[in-house]
């Protein structure tokens, strides 16, 4: 689960 | 009004994209989007549950959700932009436009609406340089026509 500062993130789709 | 709506982000969504709706419930839309900015994880939940309902295979349940969404980015602040502008919710929308993953099976109106949205946020929000990379992405793969 995401804490409140979640700055993660995932890379952009390759479509 | 807003003393009848539910209270949690699921229970309002459900209630704000029901497909029995037979017009857009705006108390719903609006109540959905100030409890976003009430609650400590209220966007990132909020953009979990508006990816799921934007990927319904129900158009209107989509079209509704694409109204949320564009309300939400509308009326409410920071929090929920930086939301909106991450991949992990990018890449949710481009799901639905392209035809290697849901595209095929989504009616152009509902692939239209997310197209334009995208758009005018790489107008409005520049400075969420996910955005306008996601859209151009989608340009040069020729998702995006005129």
């Amino acid at each position: 689960t995401a804490s409140f500062h979640d700055d993660s993130d995932e890379d952009l789709l390759n479509i | 009004a807003a003393d009848m709506e539910p209270e949690t982000l699921e229970a309002r969504i459900n209630k704000a994209t029901n497909p029995l709706n037979k017009d857009l419930d705006w108390d719903g839309i609006n109540a959905f989007c100030e409890q976003l900015n009430k609650e400590l994880e209220g966007p990132p939940l909020a953009t979990r549950l508006l990816a799921h309902k934007i990927q319904s295979p129900q158009e209107w349940e989509a079209i509704q959700a694409l109204t949320v969404l564009e309300s939400c980015m509308k009326g409410c602040g920071k929090r929920f932009h930086d939301e909106v502008g991450k991949f992990r919710f990018l890449n949710e929308l481009i799901k639905v436009v392209s035809p290697k993953y849901l595209g095929s099976r989504t009616s152009e109106k509902v692939k239209s609406k997310i197209l334009e949205l995208m758009y005018s946020w790489t107008l409005g929000l520049p400075h969420e340089l996910k955005i306008s990379e996601a859209y151009q992405m989608l340009k040069k793969q020729g998702i995006v026509k005129c």
